[in-house]
């Protein structure tokens, strides 16, 4: 799941 | 309390229209610079963002935060009463359980009310980094669904590459494999239909093809579209309208 966590970092979830 | 008035009911059709399939129920957040929205997709690949400035509303008026959780399938349906060319009224109390929209034809003969349920959302607060990307390109937005199209005919995914004078699109399938390049050109005359890059340095990336078709549902709302690219960060496909944009990021394929 490196695309998933990808976006997590990138858009920083709170 | 909320109060918006659109001259023109058809932006928000469009903006409901490019975003359905990608979100099913979010929060229109509205305050005193306008209304925007932010969700990603139920797998966490995609991310769409939208702004609607309070400029594009006359009059607009919004005392206090409001999240406005809507379901969009539900506004689809409200919102085919709407001709393109009425004018549109939101309105909503400061602690809404339903949203008001009203209708009006241009020759103000003829209006139409609807309410539609809110619900509570609690979704992900996200923060969007600026970021500076290696290369930018703009090309018509019909240009672009169309390329996206015929190569998802063919594969499940597209690696654009993008170089100094040119981008190139390209997948490759059991069946086969195609390209599509386009140069750098300014059509002087209709400056819509040109295509510019703007590069740091080049750089190729490979995405999913059924996301870039869903997004490319938006490309009534502009002539033109813009992807930003850089390595490992999402690609950005900008949208822009009058007063606001749609723009949707796209995590690359980092083979997982």
């Amino acid at each position: 799941y490196k695309t998933q966590h990808l976006m997590i970092v990138f858009f920083d979830v709170l | 309390m909320l109060e918006a008035r659109l001259e023109q009911a058809g932006v928000l059709k469009k903006v409901v229209e490019a975003i359905k399939d990608l979100v099913q129920d979010c929060n229109f957040d509205c305050n005193d610079s306008g209304i925007a929205l932010q969700a990603m997709d139920n797998s966490h690949v995609a991310l769409v963002s939208m702004s609607l400035s309070h400029e594009g509303f006359s009059p607009y008026r919004c005392d206090r935060n409001i999240a406005l959780g809507i379901n969009l399938n539900s506004l689809t349906k409200v919102l085919r009463a709407a001709q393109n060319e009425d004018i549109l009224t939101l309105k909503a109390a400061d602690s809404p359980d339903s949203l008001n929209l009203v209708f009006e034809n241009t020759e103000r003969d003829r209006s139409s009310e609807y309410d539609i349920k809110l619900m509570d959302i609690d979704q992900e607060h996200l923060g969007i980094p600026d970021t500076d990307y290696s290369a930018t390109v703009v090309l018509p937005s019909a240009e672009f669904q169309r390329i996206c199209r015929d190569l998802s005919q063919l594969s499940e995914s597209v690696t654009i590459e993008a170089s100094k004078s040119s981008v190139k699109f390209s997948c490759s399938g059991d069946i086969g494999n195609g390209s599509v390049n386009l140069r750098q050109h300014q059509d002087l005359e209709k400056p819509d239909q040109s295509t510019s890059i703007e590069l740091v340095e080049p750089v190729s990336l490979t995405f999913s093809l059924k996301y870039l078709v869903n997004f490319c549902k938006a490309s009534a709302l502009s002539p033109t579209v813009k992807l930003s690219l850089s390595t490992d960060v999402p690609l950005l496909v900008e949208y822009k309208m009058e007063a606001g944009y749609v723009r949707f990021y796209l995590a690359p394929k980092i083979g997982d």
